[in-house]
């Protein structure tokens, strides 16, 4: 037999005090209310527990909670920043941030290189771009021979890979994308400045008294 | 053509690097 409960808010386990957030990152207090709402829609897609598991983050990406891809899946281990499985509402925040417009080049550049960067060592190696680049192809159904892969990535090399030791450092990485901005361009989300916007019911939710903008 | 780009640039074309989705109802 279940035990009575009274009508309680639904618990979100990682719910950060929202002022607190703002604080912390490029948004503000509203923008981080406008945050949850979006947070609130994707982590009850599938089970409805307040947190964001990585079935979730997928069918959010690509409205289909089947479709495996190694990107999403890379994104996500970098969001669930406490390695439980699972994003929480304070960890969604502090990541999206690096995604603001106004948030400092070097966190998006960072970010980027441990994006690449799938094993952790510290440098992206060639087995790691390879690994990317036939996942990419089979994505998107597109068929490159073999030798063509190779000479892709001869060409990535030869320009990231000054010390030509055969990896990229963090240095390394540094200067490639700055001698190739768009390599920058998934790591801004527009979207991020009309949160508000997007998001409008967060007024009806809103926790906190006076609404700081 | 794909040849004349370094694997990043395609790597960055991937739809599961693109997370404007998630604003996407």
């Amino acid at each position: 037999m279940g035990c009575f409960q009274s009508k309680t808010r639904k618990q979100f386990p990682g719910h950060e005090n929202p002022v607190i957030l703002a604080s912390q990152t490029a948004f503000s207090v509203s923008e981080v209310e406008a945050l949850f709402e979006l947070f609130k829609s994707i982590s009850s897609s599938v089970i409805d527990d307040g947190l964001i598991n990585k079935e979730e983050f997928q069918l959010a990406i690509f409205k289909n909670r089947k479709k495996e891809n190694l990107f999403a899946n890379r994104i996500f281990d970098l969001f669930d920043v406490k390695r439980k499985g699972v994003i929480d509402f304070g960890d969604f925040v502090r990541s999206l941030n690096v995604f603001h417009p106004n948030a400092p080049q070097e966190d998006k550049i960072d970010f980027s290189f441990k994006l690449y960067d799938m094993d952790g060592t510290g440098y992206i190696e060639r087995q790691e771009v390879k690994q990317m680049l036939i996942a990419l192809l089979s994505e998107s159904e597109m068929r490159l021979a073999d030798e063509t892969v190779e000479t892709i990535l001869d060409k990535t090399f030869l320009e990231a890979d000054v010390n030509e030791d055969g990896k990229i450092d963090k240095s390394e990485w540094q200067n490639f994308v700055s001698r190739n901005p768009s390599l920058m361009k998934i790591m801004t989300l527009p979207y991020l400045r009309d949160i508000t916007t997007t998001f409008p019911s967060f007024v009806f939710n809103s926790e906190v008294d006076e609404i700081a903008t | 053509r794909p040849v004349t780009m370094n694997a990043f640039e395609l790597i960055s074309k991937s739809q599961g690097l693109n997370l404007g989705c998630l604003f996407e109802k």
